[in-house]
């Protein structure tokens, strides 16, 4: 594994903890769109099929169980949790993500490595990660005062699929067969996503302002 | 004949 990869792998853990922390400690869910988190709850199962059959490492078993967890662990707070589902902003996450879903099944089915099942479902979860940030971008520009937490949980998640692609690029040079079209096409896409978001991160961050997107 | 590598990210 090299730095690149273990740095994103880690922005992407950090990101969660963040998240976790808001939801858990301050019992709040304000500005966190429940859609995004549902479809990265689908994106985790369906990519994490082969969780019990294929094993590639003790870091890459607990880390898939990490995430597994915490996005179930998430949807299921913002749902039923007595407290933090009283702070879901539902009014402005209007996002119909359930369109997401089905195009990206359509792209899967004509676009895989393999027409088997489990490479069906990977190409699916690759697609579907690619657009389940839009719900919370979208959500991002309805709030007027976005928080620390929920500007820094993005950041990480933007940092994790930066650091991806200086991954994918350091393995296709140092790794003779290492080729993934699909995932390295549908990454580009998702980073672009976040192209936007971090521009205003890095203004407020550098004029010391509050985080606000334009409308 | 394996072309794509082995699927081991996250």
């Amino acid at each position: 594994m090299n730095a690149f990869r273990l740095a994103g792998d880690m922005t992407h853990l950090l990101s969660v903890v963040v998240l976790l922390l808001k939801i858990h400690t301050i019992k709040s869910c304000a500005g966190i769109s429940l859609k995004t988190q549902e479809l990265y709850a689908l994106v985790f199962a369906a990519r994490y099929l082969d969780l019990f059959i294929h094993f590639i490492s003790l870091y890459n078993t607990v880390m898939k169980l990490v995430f597994l967890a915490s996005s179930f662990s998430i949807v299921w707070y913002m749902r039923r949790h007595k407290i933090v589902r009283r702070t879901y902003d539902k009014d402005h996450d209007t996002f119909r993500h359930h369109f997401l879903v089905l195009p990206c099944l359509a792209l899967a089915l004509l676009i895989n490595e393999r027409f088997t099942f489990r490479e069906v479902m990977w190409a699916f979860s690759i697609y579907l990660e690619a657009v389940a940030i839009l719900p919370q971008l979208v959500l991002l520009q309805r709030t007027r005062n976005i928080d620390n937490l929920t500007g820094q949980y993005v950041f990480f998640l933007g940092a994790y699929r930066v650091l991806y692609i200086l991954n994918w690029i350091y393995r296709y040079f140092t790794e003779p067969h290492f080729v993934h079209w699909i995932s390295w096409v549908a990454g580009i896409v998702q980073t672009l996503l976040y192209a936007d978001f971090f521009y205003y991160y890095i203004m407020s961050w550098k004029n010391n302002v509050k985080l606000e997107l334009p409308a | 004949e394996c072309l794509t590598a082995p699927k081991d990210e996250l």
